[in-house]
């Protein structure tokens, strides 16, 4: 029997919204330790990883790993029947061949109950070997989104360049270029909200090439968190990284586009 | 002209 609930089922319904245009359907692992979500698109060239912690929920049981093969629009369907506070939870049996979703009003006067029926998905998992990259920027997910956003008007690709100053997302296109740089914040603002600065860890400068459209894929995830994490290093992949306090993080990682 | 890659390049496939 596998079971959890979530005071803010909404959290829920950003995180399936932020994954469902990248990947169709994906299998939800569940142990006792979490919830884990791997996911590419079909052309291998991002890939998403979703990992939830128990401590996140406030219930949580699971007493044998379960795999739930899930259609990400068709749940999308049934969430979008939740309230806005609604508390959810989600059931599901060892062997069973449906899982259960239910939205419960915080004054308990409105219960809805939901059966998604699960698929049986083989879905190819890629080893993502824990790196340490050469640059790291924290900044605010809104700010990313809106570079992200803006610039993909101009050109198609984002070229991000790391110095231990600043980070310049830089393109070029049709109509002309542009770049826009971020400083990193001065450490001294003590009083300044920590979400809203610029935080760059430097081991040595990079520069990357990346497509703009899979950047505004990921910045769907911007409703949850305050701050997002762009890792950088040498010909690496970019793993673009949202933290949702202690309920986990979605990562995403986009391979590079390389000069010819 | 900049090509793009593919994450295969970069993980393998488990």
């Amino acid at each position: 029997m596998f079971e959890c609930a979530l005071i803010q089922g909404e959290l829920f319904r950003k995180l399936i919204a932020s994954v469902q245009d990248l990947v169709q359907d994906g299998n939800f692992m569940c142990d006792a330790n979490g919830i884990s979500l791997q996911g590419m698109d079909s052309s291998h060239v991002a890939l998403v990883a979703l990992a939830l912690k128990k401590e996140g929920f406030v219930e949580y049981r699971c007493d044998r790993d379960v795999t739930l093969g899930i259609n990400f629009a068709n749940l999308a369907k049934m969430l979008k029947c939740m309230g806005a506070k609604d508390r959810l939870s989600i059931r599901a049996q060892d062997e069973g061949d449906s899982a259960s979703f239910v939205f419960e009003s915080e004054d308990s006067s409105r219960v809805s109950n939901f059966e998604l029926k699960l698929m049986q998905i083989d879905q190819e998992q890629l080893g993502v070997p824990e790196t340490q990259y050469k640059a790291v920027i924290r900044m605010p997910s809104s700010e990313f989104q809106r570079i992200c956003k803006d610039l993909s008007a101009i050109g198609d690709t984002v070229s991000i360049s790391v110095t231990k100053e600043a980070v310049k997302f830089s393109v070029g296109g049709d109509i002309g270029s542009g770049d826009m740089s971020l400083r990193q914040s001065e450490s001294g603002d003590v009083d300044g909200d920590d979400s809203e600065k610029v935080m760059i860890e430097l081991e040595e400068p990079v520069q990357q090439n990346f497509a703009l459209r899979y950047l505004n894929n990921f910045t769907k995830a911007t409703a949850l968190s305050k701050t997002v994490t762009l890792s950088l290093g040498t010909d690496m992949p970019l793993v673009t990284e949202y933290k949702m306090d202690n309920l986990g993080s979605i990562r995403y990682y986009l391979a590079p586009k390389i000069d010819e | 002209k900049s090509s793009q890659k593919r994450l295969d390049s970069y993980f393998k496939l488990i």
